[in-house]
């Protein structure tokens, strides 16, 4: 553990907990991707198979227990309690075209061909891309509330500094995953986007909205 | 690299 991947790691956490906060609040879904919590839902529960077969320590099992609870806790918000709050019409993206190439990418490329690894690297592949249909939906609608929009950046965060923490790691205990490292500069490449309209936009305490 | 290491980051 060293102070990149803590600080990613809190980044995450609060990502997640700003997303209930909003939805919980203002008693609605609105502008938020269902599409892109479902494919967290799957990120988290495929990675963390490994809660049953292998102890690290009692910080990485109460993470993953709280990843994989807040996100299904999300789901059951947007699909059940707050569903008539749920833009249907504008979470257009299909799902299926990031899900079937990254399970057969993760068939191809990974580092043992077992059910657990295969599943392990699906989703380090399926998280890189897990957020684009929610960018999607807010190029669709045009705009984000602040509350979504610090979510956004919480989320991007978590990534830009794990991409710290592997460097760090690199020289200071010559680990490295280059399957994590790849997916983990894509998926912060994706948020660069954004990254540069909450800075110029949403800190000056304006709406996240994009030019027409 | 450590193939058959755990997966330690979350």
């Amino acid at each position: 553990m060293n102070i990149f991947r803590l600080a990613g790691d809190l980044s995450h956490l609060l990502a997640i907990i700003l997303l209930l906060i909003k939805i919980w609040k203002t008693r609605s879904c609105a502008g938020i991707s269902g599409k892109s919590q479902i494919l967290f839902a799957i990120v988290y529960i495929t990675r963390y198979l490994d809660l049953v077969t292998t102890f690290i320590s009692l910080y990485n099992t109460f993470m993953k227990l709280v990843f994989i609870s807040t996100s299904v806790a999300t789901l059951y918000l947007m699909y059940v309690k707050f569903k008539a709050t749920y833009d249907h019409n504008h979470d257009s993206f299909r799902i299926e075209f990031l899900l079937i190439p990254c399970f057969v990418l993760a068939l191809l490329i990974n580092t043992a061909f077992t059910v657990v690894e295969i599943l392990w690297t699906f989703s380090i592949y399926l998280e890189a891309v897990a957020i684009l249909p929610q960018l999607f939906l807010v190029s669709k609608t045009g705009e984000a509330e602040s509350i979504t929009s610090h979510y956004l950046f919480a989320l991007g965060s978590y990534r830009a500094l794990y991409l710290l923490n592997w460097i760090y790691r690199y020289y200071a205990e010559a680990h490295y995953d280059p399957i994590a490292i790849f997916a983990g500069a894509i998926q912060t490449i994706l948020y660069c986007d954004f990254f540069y309209l909450y800075i110029t936009k949403v800190l000056k305490g304006k709406k996240l909205q994009l030019p027409a | 690299v450590d193939a058959d290491a755990d997966h330690d980051e979350l």
